[in-house]
């Protein structure tokens, strides 16, 4: 009996680990149709404009934004360098990441929230490794898709 | 029992290493995708991994928020002080200048 | 004190950090304990 005590709890160790990594193997997988898409939109608005836009209204990844009201005052300290900032805010304030900004602007087809129309989900499915198409269906899916997976496997 | 949860600890056992496997190959592959030479950070030559002001302002209303842009080496180090004191943030790079920039509201 | 600090542009987690830094800062905590404090607000600064 206490044997399968042992086992079961490292049973369910390792089931919250495959959880874990299957958020992060979806994270990864968002991130690379995220910006393969975005590229590819990049390209194809380039193509029509007979160009890319003007230098100075893009930003190259990778970048962080920090967003907050229009009425913060930011007080902001320099080294002579630019090596070092130092932001003082009077309000609250936002940080995110490049990933986070594509996923807003909806570069990942709406896969992290599980809403995922059919061609999207053939466009994001051909923006991954064909090994890892089964992954994107599944989290398009309504069910937990790792226990597809591990179910089928 | 025993030997039924011995079989389920058996395949977890693979289906973690077949995550790891798998998460190992994805980190490689959006790590060459996103510092790929042409999408070298600072590029010589601007390529299509790039957000227009416009972009921003669609995730952002304009009206309301105002936005920072910071693009800053790979190990720059970003501290946020604890909240309870101040709203401070301090951005220390090792590996070359740091550029920040609002982005502009029309 | 820092709080949290992340290294930018490692390859993972990072959004994850910066979720907890923004749950962090819009908490109210930090304002009450100002204003609890009667703690003068952050002096009037120059926009940036």
């Amino acid at each position: 009996a206490q044997e399968c005590q042992n086992l079961e709890t490292e049973k369910q160790k390792r089931i919250e680990r495959i959880k874990e990594k299957r958020a992060q193997l979806q994270e990864l997988l968002l991130q690379q149709i995220a910006f393969k898409n975005l590229v590819q939109r990049n390209q194809q608005n380039e193509q029509q404009n007979q160009g890319p836009p003007a230098l100075n209204s893009t930003i190259q990844l990778p970048f962080l934004i920090v967003n907050t009201s229009n009425r913060t005052v930011i007080d902001c300290s320099i080294s002579s360098d630019k090596f070092e900032y130092l932001f003082n805010f009077d309000n609250t304030f936002e940080i995110h990441d490049d990933s986070e900004v594509l996923k807003r602007m909806g570069m990942s087809f709406g896969l992290e929230a599980g809403k995922c129309s059919a061609d999207d989900l053939r466009t994001a499915k051909s923006l991954v490794p064909k090994a890892l198409e089964g992954y994107i269906t599944d989290m398009s899916a309504e069910f937990p898709w790792i226990n597809q997976r591990l179910l089928s496997s | 029992r025993h030997r039924l949860l011995e079989k389920e600890l058996r395949e977890l056992q693979a289906a973690e290493r077949q995550l790891d496997d798998l998460i190992q190959m994805c980190t490689v592959q959006l790590r060459l995708l996103t510092e790929d030479p042409a999408n070298q950070q600072y590029p010589l030559v601007p390529t299509a991994a790039y957000v227009t002001c416009q972009d921003l302002r669609s995730v952002v209303d304009p009206s309301e928020q105002m936005v920072m842009v910071i693009k800053a080496p790979p190990e720059t180090q970003l501290q946020v002080s604890d909240p309870t004191e101040a709203f401070q943030v301090s951005v220390r790079s090792t590996q070359g200048p740091i550029d920040v920039f609002l982005c502009p509201e029309d | 004190r820092s709080r949290i600090l992340v290294s930018i542009g490692e390859s993972f987690g990072a959004s994850e950090k910066f979720q907890r830094i923004n749950q962090l800062v819009c908490s109210s905590e930090g304002q009450l304990k100002r204003s609890a404090e009667g703690g003068a607000a952050p002096k009037p600064l120059k926009r940036l």
